[in-house]
């Protein structure tokens, strides 16, 4: 079924934003060899009610979600990210040791309620 | 902010945030790991991890350690072939009692390779320092570890250490000690021409650069691979 939701409001739905993240910034290219920088993302948006089941949320988002309207005290889902992915970072540490390194969890491929 | 910054360091296995002096130069080796690793991540194709493909070894940390060692018998007679003699020294300190070493393997750059460096071949003995036997005198070598027969100039030499892989998982020492030999093989080509053999071991000296390349495997981060049926 169609579901009724103006475009401005589907805007401010939860979903993937981007979000580069420059070591620079942070100071870290001091000691951070690769990458310079690269794109994490972030989650960020609504999660009404109404749309919980459709916005890419688990079970349990769901549920809380109809605990919510029956208890209002019950929080609403919160739009949070529901796939990672992993970078690799080389980089020289104190003791001139070059290490490289996988990092699990540092890319937000998708976003749900959750 | 600090307090988080320090957080998420320690998540990321960093005691605090370094702060190198210079970036020394990255081996192609891990170089090319790190470019194949990307190249996967941004076409999505799955990575296995734990698994260097290019070293065919478990693994899921890289470390490549500087040597801190010493030229041994600077002071020596002219009149052996021995070209240099050095203590290396390698400081594992930072590795963790949860990992597990997979592979060592020892790097050697002898310099860079020229046709008009071209010089004597050169026999390069590589031996174990038993722990504590550089403590208080001058290191000894021990059980030999390999014996290599290269043309001069050979640029990188690689040397596998799978039985001190083996001893450190079990002992678990803070450092590993090798005594490094490099004699310059009496060629007749050379003969009555000392000079040039000794300018050449004074450049070998000048552009040796030993470097221990360790891949590690945290088991708490890593599921053993499957059996094969």
């Amino acid at each position: 079924a169609a579901i009724s939701v103006s475009q401005a409001s589907c805007k401010n739905l939860c979903h993937r934003h981007q979000l580069f993240i420059d070591f620079r910034d942070l100071g870290w290219h001091k000691w951070i060899i690769a990458p310079k920088g690269f794109m994490a993302n972030y989650c960020h948006g609504d999660c009404p009610s109404s749309l919980t089941m459709y916005l890419n949320s688990s079970n349990y988002a769901f549920l809380q979600t109809l605990m919510h309207t029956v208890d209002p005290a019950v929080p609403q889902a919160v739009c949070v990210p529901t796939k990672l992915s992993p970078i690799s970072m080389l980089y020289q540490d104190n003791n001139d040791n070059i290490i490289l390194r996988h990092y699990e969890d540092m890319i937000v491929d998708e976003c749900g309620c959750g | 902010s600090h307090f988080q910054e320090h957080g998420f360091l320690q998540f990321l296995g960093l005691e605090k945030v370094p702060s190198p002096d210079r970036f020394l130069p990255v081996p192609r080796i891990l170089r090319t790991i790190f470019q194949d690793r990307e190249a996967a991540a941004a076409g999505g194709i799955p990575q296995d991890l734990c698994y260097v493909k290019e070293l065919r070894v478990r693994g899921n940390l890289l470390r490549l350690l500087p040597d801190q060692g010493f030229f041994l018998n600077s002071q020596k007679s002219s009149q052996d072939d021995s070209c240099l003699q050095k203590f290396l020294y390698f400081n594992l300190s930072d590795i963790k009692v949860k990992e597990q070493l997979t592979m060592a393997q020892l790097g050697l750059e002898l310099g860079p390779s020229s046709y008009y460096n071209l010089g004597p071949e050169l026999i390069v003995t590589l031996s174990v320092v038993e722990p504590g036997g550089w403590e208080g005198s001058d290191p000894k070598p021990g059980r030999m570890l390999a014996l290599h027969s290269v043309p001069w100039p050979q640029g990188a030499l690689h040397f596998n250490l799978q039985d001190v892989g083996k001893d450190w998982n079990s002992s678990r020492p803070k450092n590993l000690g090798f005594y490094l030999e490099i004699l310059a093989k009496d060629d007749s080509r050379y003969s009555g021409v000392k000079f040039q053999l000794e300018d050449a071991c004074a450049r070998l000296r000048h552009s040796l650069r030993a470097s221990l390349l360790v891949v590690t495997l945290n088991p708490e981060q890593c599921h053993p691979s499957r059996r094969r049926r």
